[in-house]
């Protein structure tokens, strides 16, 4: 079936969200994205992580705010850890 | 500061520039990495001598897509460029996506900025969250004439490296908070059913439905006037807004600086001993707009486009004790006069002064 637009919208914000945490915050490219999943699952915590460092609103959720931040050029070097 | 505190073991560096952009002139990408190896020389006691056939400490390359560092690039936009940690090898390298639009002015990305970033990656720095910060990790353009290291990369260097050898230590501007008791403003404006307060290179945006504040650089939306706005009003009749930044002033419609600006303060009918405006405020009820300038001010008729006769006036005469105005708006039929940390609101029907609050009292501290 044809993907329904919100449903290729959320594919797309899940990868946009998955790669930006994983290229900045460490996010292990192994986990299981799941946005909904009610317990804490990484990318939900590396989501708030980041929501932190920015000073957004610490939801878990990739609110406009969040995914606008995202968007923005930016330096290729992790916002935490190391980067040998 | 990074994990592990990483950093040069000597304060004589080397660079070596590997390869050059094509979009740029070689001059101005050796002009733009000498600038930018300077704002951190000029703050601590590293220097960098450039060096042409050897491996040096931080070698500087323009890179495509896998570049082989594990690290590639994505394509214009996003990831601009990276650096590595202070080290032997890659250690200390930058390497800038070649995809990018790379300039030495505000179009695409400043070579400068984003090399002076890098930089203090390849010195130990890590990122800040200090939105005002050089080492906060998204792009926003400065006019590399007037940059300036922010107060927190000079903290963050001098821990890394200490003190510079200058006589004077050198300082840097600081991100205005909302909630600084000690914060004062340049400018202020209504904008469309906000407020937009300046101050410096910033503005901080509050909208009357949302709590939060947005702090912005003035230059992310007028690249052209990237700080020092010292007044500025809103005429709501005509949709416009109006910045004053010494003996200039511009006029905006929306986010679009009207063309043939800026035009000297002069064309509205002041004085030439009047050098700059302190502060300005339009009432929308009557088409008068009031200039504030020193102890005195004037009144201008936006219908008739000139200056209102008998001006200017002592300010203590009609409003009272307000002292000298840093800034100036109207909203709900009062006026909000700003002289450093305290706010006055005016009743211009009573024409007597109805309330004294701190100016940080619209950001919900």
């Amino acid at each position: 079936f044809p993907v329904a637009p919100e449903a290729e919208d959320e594919g797309q914000t899940l990868q946009l969200v998955e790669s930006y945490l994983q290229n900045f915050y460490n996010l292990q490219r192994d986990h299981q994205p799941h946005l909904r999943k009610h317990s804490e699952n990484p990318l939900v915590a590396k989501l708030k992580e980041m929501q932190e460092f920015f000073g957004l609103q610490v939801t878990g959720k990739p609110d406009l705010d969040t995914l606008e931040m995202m968007k923005k050029p930016r330096c290729g070097i992790p916002d935490i850890g190391q980067y040998m | 500061l990074t994990p592990g505190n990483p950093k040069w073991k000597r304060n004589n560096l080397t660079y070596r520039i590997l390869n050059y952009t094509p979009k740029m002139r070689q001059a101005d990408v050796d002009e733009a990495i000498q600038k930018a190896l300077s704002v951190w020389s000029n703050v601590t006691q590293l220097t960098f001598q450039k060096i042409e056939d050897k491996e040096a400490d931080i070698m500087i390359s323009f890179a495509y897509r896998d570049h082989r560092d594990n690290s590639p690039f994505d394509g214009p936009n996003g990831q601009l460029a990276h650096a590595f940690q202070p080290g032997e090898g890659i250690g200390g390298d930058v390497h800038l996506d070649e995809e990018e639009a790379w300039t030495k002015g505000g179009r695409g990305y400043n070579l400068f900025i984003v090399m002076a970033h890098e930089l203090g990656h390849s010195l130990g720095l890590s990122h800040s969250n200090d939105p005002g910060a050089l080492m906060y990790p998204t792009y926003s353009y400065t006019d590399p004439n007037e940059f300036r290291l922010p107060q927190d990369d000079i903290d963050g260097i001098q821990a890394i490296y200490g003190k510079s050898n200058a006589p004077v230590q050198p300082t840097g501007p600081v991100t205005p908070q909302a909630c600084d008791p000690n914060l004062t403003f340049d400018a202020i404006t209504t904008f469309r059913g906000e407020i937009i307060f300046f101050k410096n290179r910033y503005m901080l945006r509050k909208h009357p439905e949302r709590t939060e504040t947005e702090l912005n650089f003035i230059s992310t939306f007028w690249p052209k006037l990237s700080s020092g706005i010292q007044a500025a009003y809103e005429n709501v009749e005509r949709d416009e807004v109006l910045f004053f930044k010494e003996d200039k002033y511009w006029v905006l419609r929306g986010f679009d600086i009207l063309p043939g600006y800026p035009k000297p303060i002069y064309h509205l009918g002041f004085p030439k001993t009047v050098k700059r405006v302190n502060a300005a405020y339009s009432d929308e009820t009557t088409g008068k707009t009031y200039f504030f300038i020193a102890d005195r001010y004037w009144r201008y008729d936006e219908r008739k486009k000139s200056m209102d006769h008998g001006y200017p006036r002592k300010i203590v005469s009609d409003f009272g004790k307000i002292g000298r105005v840093d800034a100036a708006f109207q909203k709900d039929g009062y006026i909000y006069f700003f002289h450093k940390t305290t706010q006055f609101q005016f009743d211009p029907r009573a024409k007597r002064i109805v309330g004294q609050m701190k100016s940080i009292s619209w950001f919900n501290c």
